[in-house]
């Protein structure tokens, strides 16, 4: 565990619970993608099965529990206890583009064909597509509450920080792990052109980010 | 490199 580890991991989670608040907080969840936040219900879900066979720390199961439990917590705000704020007219990207190619990628480039192995490559590969919808509604509506665009920088924050990370444990531990830095590369990139509005807007005093 | 990794990030 480095430092850009833990930072990275912190991010993440500072970016579900403030989505999660968000929505609890105003009783709405518009603006916000639907389908984004299922398609990280079923990364976690795909990627942390290994609580079943494996334990590797304390803070590692902590952790996952908590990211799948709010991840479930936040899809259930958005499509059943606040359904009528949800804003399914705008959240219309269509996710099959990205699953059922993701999917096949996942059979195709593995490090092993087993099938905890190919969920958790798909889980890899999904979470660096998984918030185009998001990103995409944003682009449809023409802007983003402020809440919603903290939401995004620390969740693209969190993969950079890992990206940092796996430098680290190159030079240091002499790990690395392809898939993941791939897959975290596309991640981090998909976000920053986002980063560089989040940054500009910000500074100019405007409440919300334009991506027009 | 065909290999399983150790899964201890998150």
């Amino acid at each position: 565990m480095n430092i850009f580890r833990l930072t990275g991991d912190l991010s993440h989670l500072a970016a579900i619970i403030i989505l999660l608040l968000k929505i609890w907080k105003t009783r709405s969840c518009a603006g916000i993608s639907g389908k984004s936040q299922v398609l990280f219900a079923l990364v976690f879900t795909t990627r942390y099965l290994d609580l079943l066979t494996s334990f590797i720390s304390l803070y590692n199961t902590t952790m996952k529990i908590i990211y799948i439990g709010c991840a479930y917590a936040t899809v259930y705000l958005i499509y059943m206890k606040f359904k009528a704020t949800y804003d399914g007219n705008h959240d219309t990207f269509r996710v099959e583009f990205l699953v059922v190619p993701v999917g096949g990628l996942a059979f195709l480039v593995n490090h092993d064909f087993s099938p905890l192995e190919i969920l958790w490559t798909f889980s890899i590969y999904l979470e660096s597509v998984a918030i185009l919808p998001q990103l995409f509604m944003i682009s449809k509506t023409g802007e983003a509450e402020t809440i919603t665009t903290h939401y995004l920088f620390f969740l693209g924050l969190y993969r950079a920080l890992y990206l940092i990370n796996w430098i680290w444990r190159f030079y240091f531990e002499g790990f690395f792990d392809m898939i993941a830095i791939v897959a975290g590369v596309v991640q981090t990139i998909l976000y920053c052109d986002f980063f560089y509005l989040y940054v500009t807007k910000g500074e100019s005093g405007s409440n919300k980010i334009n991506p027009a | 490199c065909h290999r399983t990794t150790v899964k201890d990030e998150l």
